[in-house]
């Protein structure tokens, strides 16, 4: 379903050229469940920003369910990625002064949904051990119950493609094994692609197969 | 060197009272190694910023260096800050809109500090790695690199305690290893007392002791 050939991201910093992708290839299958790991830095982020359509590759081929998404303007991308893809950013990016009730609830509205919308995100919040937190804003929960809050929101839709960048870094380990069950069950029920960027060798492990970066290359890919 | 007695944190959201630390007793001796672990929402961030002077208590007694904390005002506790802690935020709190080198240098500005500043910084970010982003702004930077520079700015004024919250959690393992090494080495040469909330047990094995808490109680420690 994700099909990737030569990416390479180019930041440009004033005259400064900085290369965070140096060429990448790979390809993912509908309902695949991988996982991406590499040193701080190495590019899996900026990775994960293009996969999810959120930003612009420099050069090279991206093909997202047979459709070249390379050259899109922003209008097509954002509506791609409200349709197709629920995405855990590192750092979160909630609304800091809207409720967690509220922050999950937001792409319901975006995907144009009229009822019941507070009874699925209090599911969503629910199901990630939050039912008790809903109308806290995000500065009045702790760092691990924002990131879950983050990935109530990313599910919220039941996108095809889900892309988590590093959704269990400020969970201890049990939160993060109930994470990964109710991940890898998405995955069960409804053929749920999954892409993770972890860390953690224990998550990774629990994927079919993970990919190495380093240096914005990819150093290999096993299972 | 920090004497903690039935510390409790009870939160107001409007109405409700989220009861964070519920009468928490422990010490910490001049030049000790830490770590705090314990379940995502079960207090450690609200204890470390209570010990960190950036919150108040409900009720208990905090006496940090022979002086009894608890009923300071935000002035004393900014000046006790700014002498004796340096404070790694689960979140980063870097200004967003300063280079990675300004963000690292304002603890020195705030200490009064008018020559060599720049060298200082510059030195720090080396320290953990960075020695080539000194110029990127946070949102320039991926999210191990921002916790970095997090990590360079609360050592910058060589503080004698460090309270890091978290402070390896978007580290890849190798990374995480090279922050401990350098915190360690800062306990073994200037005998600073470190006290680290991880998630991680192999950067807990690093410490003397463990201290887990659970529902804003301590469970155990043990060494
Ligand atoms: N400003 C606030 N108002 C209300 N409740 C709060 C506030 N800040 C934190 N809490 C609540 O207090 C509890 C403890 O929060 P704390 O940030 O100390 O947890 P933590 O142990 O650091 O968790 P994590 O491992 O997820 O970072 C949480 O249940 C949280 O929802
Ligand atoms: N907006 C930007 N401008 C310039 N350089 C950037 C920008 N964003 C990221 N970079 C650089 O690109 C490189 C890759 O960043 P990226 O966020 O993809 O890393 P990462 O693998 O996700 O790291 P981490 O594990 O620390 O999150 C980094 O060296 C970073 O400094
Ligand atoms: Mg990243
Ligand atoms: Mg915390």
């Amino acid at each position: 379903v994700i099909k990737i050939k030569d990416i390479t991201k180019i930041y440009k910093l004033g005259d400064i050229e900085v290369p965070a992708l140096c060429g990448v290839t790979f390809k993912v299958k509908k309902g695949e469940v991988i996982s991406i790991m590499g040193p701080s830095g190495s590019g899996k982020s900026t990775l994960m920003n293009i996969i999810g359509c959120l930003d612009r590759l420099t050069s090279g081929e991206y093909i997202l369910d047979n459709e070249d998404v390379s050259n899109l303007d922003d209008d097509q991308l954002a509506q791609i990625r409200n349709q197709k893809v629920g995405f855990v950013f590192q750092n979160f990016n909630l609304l800091s002064r809207s409720t967690a009730l509220a922050n999950v609830e937001l792409p319901l509205r975006y995907a144009g949904i009229t009822e019941n919308r507070i009874e699925m995100a209090q599911k969503a919040l629910e199901s990630v051990g939050l039912g008790d937190r809903i109308h806290h804003k995000p500065p009045e929960l702790s760092g691990g119950q924002q990131q879950r809050v983050a990935i109530a929101r990313a599910l919220i839709n039941n996108p095809a493609i889900i892309l988590a960048d590093e959704p269990t870094g400020n969970l201890d380990s049990r939160s993060g094994d109930e994470i990964m069950e109710l991940l890898l069950g998405l995955n069960k029920d409804y053929g749920t692609t999954l892409i993770i960027v972890t860390h953690d060798p224990k998550i990774a492990a629990r994927t079919a197969r993970t990919i190495q970066i380093f240096d914005g290359l990819i150093k290999e890919s096993k299972s």
